[in-house]
């Protein structure tokens, strides 16, 4: 419903952007 | 009724409110579940924290927008953290999906990932009640008949980084897992949001003492390192 355009790949969660994989 | 810039605030507000339970201060049954099977149960340092920032911002939010604000900080305060929590759990649960795993001790445990949840959650607040709008984003309201003027001064984001002392880069990395874990953020937050991002991309991360400098030269110098491939014959 909105225009925001999601970069992360799928096997990106938070997780591994706060590197606690 | 046609659609005015008060309307359309007062309708988000209104959304934002009603999608948060009011009995959310508190962490709900999944959320406490998610912290008891934690190796290290973070609730404590959780609600110590949230102690502790929720001082600074009313405090802060007073002086940056009237003495007599410092309870309407307390408030937005109070709504944020209903938003964090809501957040969290959502991550969580797409994260367990993801990971098939249920132990998140390390991410729930991780200061920096819980102060950039909380800012993401406050500056949505603040964006609602068009205390963070930018210039350029439409309806500025806020004030009303509160003896308070945000409109006056500058709550405006980058504001919120410096009140809970974090770094632009690190509230980067929140955003767009926010937006994917609440579908019921409006059009015109989730444009807020995108805004946000866009500042610290093209300013605010590039600024002196930015955290990407040292992470850019550790890269650096990891990708140096690599085997260099051989051009094909």
């Amino acid at each position: 419903s909105h225009d925001y355009h999601f970069g992360l790949e799928d096997h990106e969660g938070i997780s591994e952007l706060f590197d606690c994989d | 009724p046609p659609q005015t810039p008060i309307r359309a605030a007062m309708n988000s507000i209104q959304q934002l409110r009603g999608d948060l339970p009011s009995s959310g201060d508190q962490p709900s049954t999944n959320l406490a579940t998610y912290f008891k099977n934690c190796t290290v149960d973070p609730t404590q340092d959780m609600l110590k924290r949230l102690e502790t920032l929720g001082q600074v911002f009313s405090q802060r939010f007073g002086q940056a927008v009237g003495p007599r604000c410092v309870v309407l900080g307390r408030q937005r305060f109070t709504l944020g953290v209903r938003l964090y929590y809501k957040v969290m759990e959502a991550m969580l649960k797409s994260e367990e999906k993801r990971l098939s795993v249920q132990n998140f001790s390390k991410l729930l445990n991780d200061s920096t990932f819980h102060t950039s949840l909380l800012a993401c959650a406050l500056e949505v607040v603040m964006a609602t009640y068009g205390e963070s709008s930018f210039k350029t984003g439409g309806y500025n309201c806020g004030g009303g008949s509160s003896g308070c003027d945000p409109a006056e001064t500058n709550v405006c984001f980058p504001w919120i980084l410096d009140v809970v002392n974090l770094a632009a880069f690190d509230f980067y990395k929140v955003i767009e897992s926010f937006i994917k874990a609440d579908p019921t953020l409006s059009k015109d937050i989730v444009k807020h949001l995108e805004t946000c991002e866009n500042l610290i991309m093209e300013r605010i991360a590039w600024r002196t003492g930015s955290v990407l400098f040292e992470l850019l030269k550790q890269e650096h110098e990891g990708g140096a390192a690599e085997q260099i491939e051989t051009p094909a014959s």
